[in-house]
């Protein structure tokens, strides 16, 4: 609750407010200096990078990483990259990487039915009253994140739904 | 810019801290 009133406050994002509190969990003020010289030394190290890394349990190991972005200025793209590399994920949920279309066409109608699962899903998260809120155990930030997520799945279920129907 | 990359991370600094 106090991530989304200071999300609010801040006018940032949910995900925002955790990274940067991962953030301050992980790095002293002394790190943080120590980041701000990379970021003069390398010229390329922004905010951006640093969420890539805090997958990353050893201290020593983070920095180089840091250092290894700085020195070939990769982008965070390419900083997580390297992480995933280096740290494979484990599957939490088993499965695996999906299976992906191979055509524009296919693609449109996975996301047509992957949005379409989520909503689905979304839907028992619900209570069966009026207003369509969600179960009370739940926590209210995740509330509050799981509106927006279901406004966009729409969103993204319409968009894709209205390509199918028109090929071109 | 370098300044602007600096400013943003002290500034998630505080705001992580601030939790």
């Amino acid at each position: 609750a106090q991530a989304a009133t200071l999300a609010t406050e801040k006018n940032v994002g949910h995900g925002t407010v955790y990274r940067a509190k991962q953030f301050a969990r992980m790095f002293s003020k002394k790190d943080v200096d120590r980041l701000c010289k990379l970021c003069r030394d390398g010229n390329s190290l922004s905010w951006c990078h640093l969420p890539m890394i805090f997958k990353v349990k050893p201290e020593q190991e983070r920095w180089n990483l840091l250092n290894l972005a700085v020195e070939h200025g990769w982008s965070a793209r390419e900083l997580a990259r390297e992480v995933d590399k280096r740290y494979p994920n484990k599957r939490k949920y088993g499965g695996g990487k999906p299976k992906m279309a191979a055509d524009a066409a296919g693609l449109v109608k996975q996301i047509s039915r992957t949005s379409e699962s989520w909503l689905r899903f979304d839907d028992q998260l619900r209570l069966e009253d009026d207003e369509g809120a969600y179960r009370g155990e739940l926590p209210i930030a995740l509330r509050d994140a799981l509106r927006a997520a279901y406004t966009a799945m729409q969103d993204l279920n319409e968009a894709a739904e209205s390509v199918q129907l028109q090929p071109t | 810019s370098v300044a602007e990359n600096i400013k943003k991370i002290r500034e998630m600094y505080e705001l992580g801290r601030g939790l």
